[in-house]
């Protein structure tokens, strides 16, 4: 949605670079098992997908439509949560080898890729309606695996610690813009703060 | 008994 929404518009205000350099990273750590395991076509297909957007997201933000670019409200200190997610994933992990150390890594990192996007709107106070779809989207995407983990747990055993708790805070962090896209976006109003 | 380190999730 957001790397259609630059490309349509020309414009990437309103997006937080920052918080689509941190998904390209995410999915470039996590997706390093396509050298490795084979899943499914589906699988295989997303995971390209994933890594083909954020970077064309991050192209087109950094480069193509960097004068549209709102770097000046885009500043929020990724080394601020990427030093204490490596940290983590190097403490907490279910093995100590490169692959699945990048992994968790990933894992930790998406949970918390969205605070300066997030904190990009608090501090301009709106977003434009296809920003908040997008935002809306991503939550969603999340929010839904905690059902499936769910389902998987009784169905098929499956339990990821790590996945599980991620999962979570990640949609802990979204649940205040839930809020005010119910409430706001879906009644037909932009969404803005106030001042 | 699932192989925890095949991530088959995205």
């Amino acid at each position: 949605i957001v790397t259609f929404k630059i490309t349509i518009s020309f414009i990437a205000l309103g997006i937080s670079g920052k918080s689509q350099l941190l998904f390209a990273l995410v999915f470039t750590t996590r997706y390093l098992d396509l050298f490795t395991s084979f899943i499914s076509l589906y699988n295989t297909s997303m995971k390209l997908i994933y890594i083909a957007c954020s970077y064309a997201t991050v192209y087109l933000i950094y480069m193509k439509f960097k004068a549209t670019y709102d770097g000046n409200h885009d500043t929020f200190r990724v080394e601020f949560l990427i030093v204490p997610v490596g940290g983590l994933s190097f403490l907490v992990n279910h093995d100590f080898s490169p692959l699945e150390i990048l992994w968790t890594f990933s894992i930790y990192l998406e949970s918390v890729a969205i605070l300066p996007q997030l904190f990009m709107i608090s501090k301009t106070g709106e977003a434009e309606t296809i920003t908040t779809h997008y935002l809306f989207f991503l939550g969603l995407y999340r929010a839904l695996y905690l059902v499936n983990w769910i389902w998987r747990y009784y169905f098929e055993g499956f339990f990821d610690l790590i996945a599980v708790v991620a999962g979570v805070v990640q949609t802990v962090l979204y649940c205040d813009f839930f809020y005010l896209y119910v409430t706001k976006v879906l009644k037909g109003k932009k969404l803005s703060l106030p001042a | 008994e699932y192989n925890v380190y095949q991530h088959d999730e995205l």
